[in-house]
């Protein structure tokens, strides 16, 4: 669908992308995380687009097969939600894949 | 208000209670830390409650000047959110706020 394809491409296209709501405080920790690693994502709030958003939320279900927020890219490749984020973080593995996604 | 009434009293005759939204992870981990002390709190999710949840929520920023979700309270006092539950329970003084609460 041309929305499938509008969400693979910004994924592409974005070193870092965050599918987020502005009132959930899980969204805030991983952007908040990636400010303080110098990184600014680009953050898609699905509550702010109307009806587009829980579309976006269905698309992005079929794609990664996680319907949750937030919902994590980098360099394109589906990271996962915030305690998948913050556990590469953990393990220094985070950082690496930024400098990468970064850097081409 | 007769609503302000019935969450006054709801909070005074219940040791535990957490206001919540199915939802959401910061109420998820606030209701699994109560079930890990071994306390089952009285859980009002205020996205199944229809018009009311909002105007419940209304009324505790009201009366507890906290507009958020979940929101805590032991023994009839307003603890706070998610990270003010977290806080207490590492300084210790939860567990002790939890057992005056649970036994008189
Ligand atoms: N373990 C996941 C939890 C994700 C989760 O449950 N997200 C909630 C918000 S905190 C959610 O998307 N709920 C359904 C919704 O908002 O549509 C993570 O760390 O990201
Ligand atoms: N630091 C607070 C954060 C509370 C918070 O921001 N809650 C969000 C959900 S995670 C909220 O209530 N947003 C507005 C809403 O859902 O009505 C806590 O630990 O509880
Ligand atoms: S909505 Fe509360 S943590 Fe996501």
């Amino acid at each position: 669908s041309r929305l499938e394809d509008s969400v693979k491409k910004t994924v592409a296209d974005n070193p870092v992308v965050v599918y987020s709501k502005t009132w959930c405080s899980y969204s805030s920790e991983v952007k908040s995380l990636f400010n303080r690693l110098g990184v600014q994502p680009l953050v898609i709030e699905l509550d702010e687009l109307g009806a587009q958003g829980p579309q976006i939320q269905k698309v992005l279900e079929r794609i990664t097969g996680q319907h949750t927020v937030p919902n994590v890219f980098i360099g394109g490749k589906h990271i996962g939600g915030c305690t998948d984020t913050v556990k590469l973080y953990h393990k220094g593995e985070l950082q690496s894949l930024l400098s990468e996604a970064t850097n081409k």
